[in-house]
């Protein structure tokens, strides 16, 4: 599956 | 960091802030939906479930820390310290109706069917309609004090400049989260009526009434 977007946001 | 995405963060934590201290100082949580605040518990629950797992920055980690105490710390003051105050007869949405659908689309659109990213992207998905029992008190009651409607105003700013951040992050860095993209539209879309009402109205100095 495609790469998950990385979760560094609020 | 780019700026939009900081001045959404700074929107966001003085919107939270703004309501806490209404409530505090006046004693009172009239016009303010429990309903909204207790989805926004929820929101901040399930999306900073990897708080103490995942570092990214004390930025990040302290500002999660802040959103999380202060949201239940809100309805805390709710639905405890100032409930003789809450107005449970305007406060009637149906937020079942909001919970099951995101938390269905959560299980059918997400990025990785794994139980942090599908809580996560159930927070996403409920934010974007999280305002809804609030927007429908005040046009229940008709109106807004004007301390609650520059809190939403700046509650709906953050995710407006959230879109702008998403737009830099694409351009410059390569970043795309769709899932995150759609539901920020809708969350934006959802506050563009109040918008027009705060900006026509509130900025002129006149209460903030709505069509009841």
């Amino acid at each position: 599956d495609e790469e998950t977007p990385q979760k560094d946001e609020l | 960091m780019n700026i939009f995405r900081f001045l959404g963060d700074i929107s966001h934590l003085s919107a939270i802030i703004i309501l806490l201290l209404k409530i505090w100082k006046s004693r009172s949580c009239a016009g303010i939906s429990g309903k909204s605040q207790l989805l926004f518990a929820i929101v901040f629950t399930t999306r900073y479930l990897d708080l103490f797992t995942n570092f990214i920055s004390f930025y990040n980690t302290s500002m999660k820390v802040v959103y999380v105490a202060s949201s239940y710390a809100t309805v805390w003051m709710i639905y405890s310290k100032f409930k003789a105050t809450y107005d449970g007869n305007h406060d009637t949405f149906r937020v079942e109706f909001l919970i099951v659908p995101t938390a269905i689309l959560s299980f059918l659109v997400n990025h990785d069917f794994t139980p942090l990213e599908i809580l996560w992207t159930f927070s996403i998905y409920l934010e974007s309609v999280a305002i809804l029992p609030q927007l429908f008190m005040v046009s229940k009651t008709g109106e807004a004090e004007t301390i609650t409607s520059h809190y939403l105003f700046a509650l709906g700013i953050y995710r407006t400049l959230y879109l702008f951040n998403w737009i830099w992050r694409y351009q410059f860095e390569e970043f795309f989260d769709l899932i995150a993209i759609v539901a920020g539209l809708v969350q934006t879309v959802l506050y563009c009526d109040f918008f027009y009402l705060y900006i026509t109205k509130v900025l002129k100095g006149k209460k903030l009434s709505l069509p009841a």
